[in-house]
């Protein structure tokens, strides 16, 4: 996965 | 940012709100779990440790001072606010807190994303919210008297959570690798936690009737 894109939610 | 991950940040904000209110105006929190609000705080705090590092948009930044900002202040009111204080329920709220966050640390530690220090404490604070609403959960069921305020506080903060799930299901199958597994099940299982709640919220309201939970 793509941790960037998960680090994007609250 | 889609219509779901929107109005699952805005139920989360309208629940941490409901509940300033009944703390700011009618100063008063009882039927509020200060173990619960604790643990929220050490979430959002090990969660947001990169708002200096990591910048995505004003709106999140600005939510996670928001978040960040209310759990503290709320844990604070609840502990030292000299007529606030006074009407913590210190007896009914004796969940350990310490049970819940030794495990979620350890299962951090086990199973993330990539092992840093950043993404194992983000991930501990994915666990940890999972089971934060736990002491809160006892305490209703311990008072069972439950005011309308903490009613629709905590009905708030289960709608926040159901939102989430929608957001992901909806951005999985519109963003190319969109996959959280560990995001996922912790959300799923901090949802579940609030089916036995949502039940009798929803009986009440079908009836007209005050909150109760069952002994």
């Amino acid at each position: 996965g793509d941790i960037a894109s998960q680090h994007d939610e609250l | 940012m889609n219509i779901f991950r929107l109005a699952g940040d805005m139920t989360h904000l309208a629940s941490v709100l409901v509940l300033l209110l009944k703390i700011h105006t009618i100063k008063s929190c009882a039927g509020v779990s200060l173990k619960t609000q604790e643990l929220y705080a050490i979430v959002f705090a090990t969660r947001y440790l990169d708002i200096l590092t990591s910048f995505v948009s004003i709106y999140n930044t600005l939510m996670k001072l928001i978040f960040l900002g209310s759990s503290f202040s709320i844990v604070w009111y609840m502990k030292y606010h000299k007529t606030v204080r006074r009407t913590y329920d210190r007896d009914q709220d004796t969940f350990r807190h310490w049970f819940l966050m030794l495990p979620c640390l350890l299962l951090a530690l086990l199973i993330h994303e990539k092992f840093t220090f950043f993404e194992v404490l983000w991930t501990f604070s994915l666990y940890l919210e999972a089971v934060a609403i736990l002491p809160q959960l006892v305490l209703l069921q311990r008072t069972r008297n439950i005011d309308n305020l903490t009613g629709q506080y905590i009905f708030l903060l289960g709608g926040y959570r159901g939102f989430y799930i929608l957001n992901w299901i909806y951005r999985y199958f519109t963003e190319p690798h969109y996959v959280h597994w560990i995001t996922w099940i912790a959300g799923l299982v901090q949802t579940l936690l609030y089916a036995d709640f949502f039940y009798y919220y929803f009986l009440s309201w079908k009836n007209n009737k005050k909150l109760q939970l069952p002994a």
